[in-house]
């Protein structure tokens, strides 16, 4: 007969790591780097801290690496660190805000593969800003999904340091993986123009990209789901966890932006008594609730204030430091949904400059999602496949003879990753439309510039 | 400061349902479908029972379908249908041998989709051929990953029918998903002429794939991990839960293929003592034990008991009803491995008949993995790289001009999917290869036959 047994989700991600950007050494050496630096901004950028990371990886020999990663972040509480860094499915990124982390696996993926490939543990230093910081070296309990603490200190933090710094031992190709890694930091660099990012390679290679702004956009703020976000097991879960004794009572303290009058004016639309106990709610009820809630469009839409776009001006700086080119066109969409999820599409195209022309099939296009760069899977991307339906003629920009660079970026309360690696956005016709809407603003801003160069052109060829 | 917290591997795959292949309505009713229909067609072919499955899709209104999958296969016992149903990471197919299923997720992603967008519990109804059968009901305890048994009963099973029902309620898109559909059964006919599949459309329609043998492939059968395969975790916890005394014990009794004198000389070639015992090795020892253990050549290959191919004869079969070709070259590889997997490439080429003469960029390419037909992201996989890179002209083959249909079939105890959709193989260079020379092989035979045949023509013209 058949041997059934459970497995933890630790032991899953372990035997299925290449599901998670693990499949090899080459690419499991930028999912490495790329998870501990985005854990490193995001402890920065939550709590206004202008971010200074610093990242060596260093060669050990054997196709052993040491990577370590520093940041002047908000640090993780004491008796978090375990957690934090050892027990997969375990983050504070489960909230309705944009982040870059949403899974609450990535740093721990980390930490799974360099103790599978090198033995090794992580060692994390921390602290708040307080008196003390603190240093652990952890390892995880694969099979129960839980963490080994090695060894742990609480130290004097005299200096009031406040961050984190991450080290992990792991078996990988830097020589092939070198490419890619130098990519992310140049493209992250674009759009964090207020970030000190610093990587020294195996090499000794310092690659340094100072900041050339003080201005950040303002934290994202958590809010509570949209009503359009809504289904049936979420219901069921506030219902189960709400004080509320009235229908009423329970859509306004719940959802994001249903005041009284809008969730009086929801309910009667419905039929549904605004007095009734969301407990005495029969299943069908329930269904029908989620169903009308999904589709009832008076609902105020979500407000942006969960989201932290760059912002034009500061889009625009990074793509000046970077590509110094002779047009620039930055525009941010206003805020959109799609199923309850708020998200704003901000797009740009550079012209000239440092830009050079590219064969048609090798077109520059840098994809942003939360702000990490996404490096793969280009033509699986919904951006692709936006930027090979519009009609670029229509706007005289020629892809295959001029020197252009095509930017995406979108932020969200949840991105629509089709991979645990991050790799690519899944199709939906409300992020396309935004996008596609984005371009062609940024198309039309780069026509009317390059039909002024022509009759500049002509003016002085006369 | 940051809210941390743990959640379930369910509600990991509850708010992260896309990666799962949950992305939409219409994508949602093809994965449904296809993971009950690949565990009914496990359920059978692992114990050598020529499969009848049976699959009913109902449209309730409301864009509410009801999916009722029925097998003949070995059924679910007592104890275990609650978690094989209700509980993720639960399964049977976490061995060393082929089968379709392997994450101990699919079934539950269905059940958990069904009870979000339908509020519907699942209902199981098994045997395994005994005095008994038995009717569940069940829903997913998300938050808590377990199942939760709003009915159950066991009835008298007087015919000792044997088997498995599963019926699920579920938002879906079937006119959308339908093209899909509908190619996933006949792909699935074309590899399982020995498979008996019926599917009742919401429409009425009635598609019947009926056996044209009863010839099956031998059941794979269970085997230890290879040496090659091994990585610090495995061995760590096969020496804690191994009662060998000695090392070379140990060795002898927990990997393929390994006896007495192969353990020997390998202990010998590394220095290494084959009296100690295995708990008294140091970390330090066990790296150096699983980096010698990688590359050590001497190993035997694995064996490919632990694969369960189509072989050429059935494959042909199944070719042949479905597209009556002209021409058609079958060919099965000696078994290989990747990082210690055996795996076994099967392929074909299918030259006129039913065969419609294609665009270059609609190349007809039918793609499977133990037997599960691979219908997304053609552009991503291995298989579509290889016949890129082939050099059709050499054979004669054109690729433009001919009626051509290609077939590669992957079978391995582990298949490198980069998703937990299934929709795609990660590149692995020893799996690359194999597809490479198998469809080399097909492709010279073919030319074979087109000289042939050119000849025939000529002498005929005469
Ligand atoms: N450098 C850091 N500074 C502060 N907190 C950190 C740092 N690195 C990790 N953490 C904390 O550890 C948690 C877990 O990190 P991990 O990368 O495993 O998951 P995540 O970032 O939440 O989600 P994802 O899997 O998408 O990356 C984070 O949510 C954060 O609270
Ligand atoms: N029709 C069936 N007949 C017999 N056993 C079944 C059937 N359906 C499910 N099972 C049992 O339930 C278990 C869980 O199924 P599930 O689809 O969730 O995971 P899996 O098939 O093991 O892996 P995967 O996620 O790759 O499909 C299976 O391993 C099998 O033992
Ligand atoms: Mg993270
Ligand atoms: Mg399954």
């Amino acid at each position: 007969g058949e041997k059934f047994k459970a497995i933890s989700v630790a032991d899953f991600f372990y035997k299925n790591r290449e599901i998670a950007g693990f499949d090899n050494p080459v690419r499991a050496t930028y999912t490495i780097v790329r998870e501990l630096v985005e854990n490193a901004l995001d402890a920065c950028e939550q709590y206004s801290i202008l971010p200074d990371v610093r990242v060596k990886l260093i060669d050990e020999g054997n196709s052993i690496y040491r990577l370590k990663v520093e940041d002047n972040g908000i640090g993780v509480p004491y008796e978090q660190i375990p957690y934090a860094f050892g027990q997969i499915l375990f983050g504070s990124k489960y909230t309705l805000r944009q982040s870059r982390g949403i899974f609450g696996l990535g740093g721990k993926m980390a930490v799974l593969y360099g103790q599978i490939t090198a033995h090794s543990n992580v060692k994390v230093i921390s602290s708040q800003g307080g008196y003390e910081k603190y240093m652990f070296e952890l390892s995880i309990n694969i099979q129960e999904n839980k963490p080994i603490i090695k060894k742990k200190e609480v130290r004097p933090n005299p200096g009031r340091w406040r961050g984190t710094i991450v080290e992990i031992k792991f078996e990988g190709d830097y020589i092939r993986a070198k490419p890619k890694i130098i990519e992310y930091f140049r493209q992250t660099s674009i759009i964090l123009p207020y970030a000190n990012i610093l990587f020294i390679d195996p090499d000794g290679v310092l690659y340094r990209f100072d900041r050339i702004t003080t201005v950040m956009p303002k934290p994202p703020q958590e809010i509570k789901p949209h009503p359009h976000g809504i289904d049936i097991e979420m219901i069921n879960r506030m219902i189960n966890s709400s004080r509320s004794s009235t229908l009423l009572d329970f859509l306004v303290n719940n959802f994001h932006r249903v005041g009284v009058a809008t969730a009086l004016s929801f309910l009667k639309s419905v039929k549904i008594d605004p007095e009734m106990n969301p407990r005495d709610l029969k299943p069908e009820d329930i269904v029908k609730l989620v169903n009308k809630m999904k589709v009832y469009d008076k609902f105020r839409p979500p407000d942006p204030d969960c989201l932290s776009c760059i912002g034009p001006e500061l889009f625009k700086a990074g793509i000046i430091r970077e590509f110094n080119p002779e047009f620039v066109t930055v525009t941010q969409r206003k805020p959109s949904a799609y199923s309850g999820h708020p998200f704003i599409v901000e797009a740009a195209i550079a012209y000239g400059g440092r830009i050079p022309i590219v064969p048609p099939d090798e077109i520059l296009v840098y994809r942003y999602a939360n702000k990490i760069p996404l490096l793969y899977d280009l033509h699986n991307d919904v951006t692709m496949k936006v930027i090979k339906k519009i009609n670029w003629k229509r706007y005289k920009i020629d892809l295959a003879n001029m020197p252009l660079a095509f930017f995406v970026h979108i932020c969200s309360t949840k991105i629509p990753y089709k991979t645990v690696g991050k790799e690519y956005i899944a199709d939906r016709p409300e992020v396309e439309y935004e996008i596609e809407w984005a371009l062609k603003t940024c198309a039309r801003n780069l026509r009317i510039y390059l039909s002024k160069k022509e009759k500049i052109n002509i003016a002085h060829r006369r």
